[in-house]
């Protein structure tokens, strides 16, 4: 039977910065065919397709539903597989391969993690699960 | 077939359109 995709609403222009991204116009409509939780989200878009962050999108149906999992206070251990220097304030910057705590995964694909004192968002691109929970 | 997604961390979102977390 046919498959219905979820329409989104883009909330602001976005211009693509790799082959395989769609330009974003906002007010433009998208449907979903897959949502990774890195962020990018494949959507299709009259006669094109590609990737779009997620954040640049808002559902149609239910603006006001939300579709994130709760924040995990607890954290949920992940490894991070790359560094990254924090650019916005609430970023926090990590080398490779340091241990995390994620406390709340964010469909924009920038997570909430706790590194001792510290937290703030990571790309959950570069972070790996070590299918642990973090002993109180 | 879906190519490969972008490896590169997606942008945030722009300020003003930053969804309220509370």
């Amino acid at each position: 039977g046919p498959i219905m995709l979820e329409t989104y609403r883009v909330i602001a222009d976005y211009s693509k910065t790799s082959k395989y991204e769609l330009n974003l116009k906002a007010g433009d409509l998208v449907d979903i065919v897959e949502k990774s939780s890195n962020g990018w989200w494949f959507c299709q878009c009259e006669t094109q397709r590609g990737w779009a962050p997620a954040s640049y999108l808002e559902p149609l149906d239910q603006p006001e539903e939300s579709e994130e999992e709760e924040p995990n206070y607890a954290g949920e251990l992940y490894k991070t597989t790359k560094a990254y220097k924090a650019v916005e304030e609430d970023e926090i910057s990590l080398e490779v391969g340091e241990i995390v705590e994620v406390i709340h995964k964010l469909l924009d694909g920038w997570w909430v993690v706790r590194k001792g004192e510290e937290t703030g968002h990571y790309p959950s691109m570069f972070l790996w699960s070590t299918g642990e929970r973090k002993e109180v | 077939s879906i190519k490969q997604p972008p490896q590169n961390p997606p942008p945030r979102p722009p300020p003003e359109m930053r969804r309220k977390r509370t």
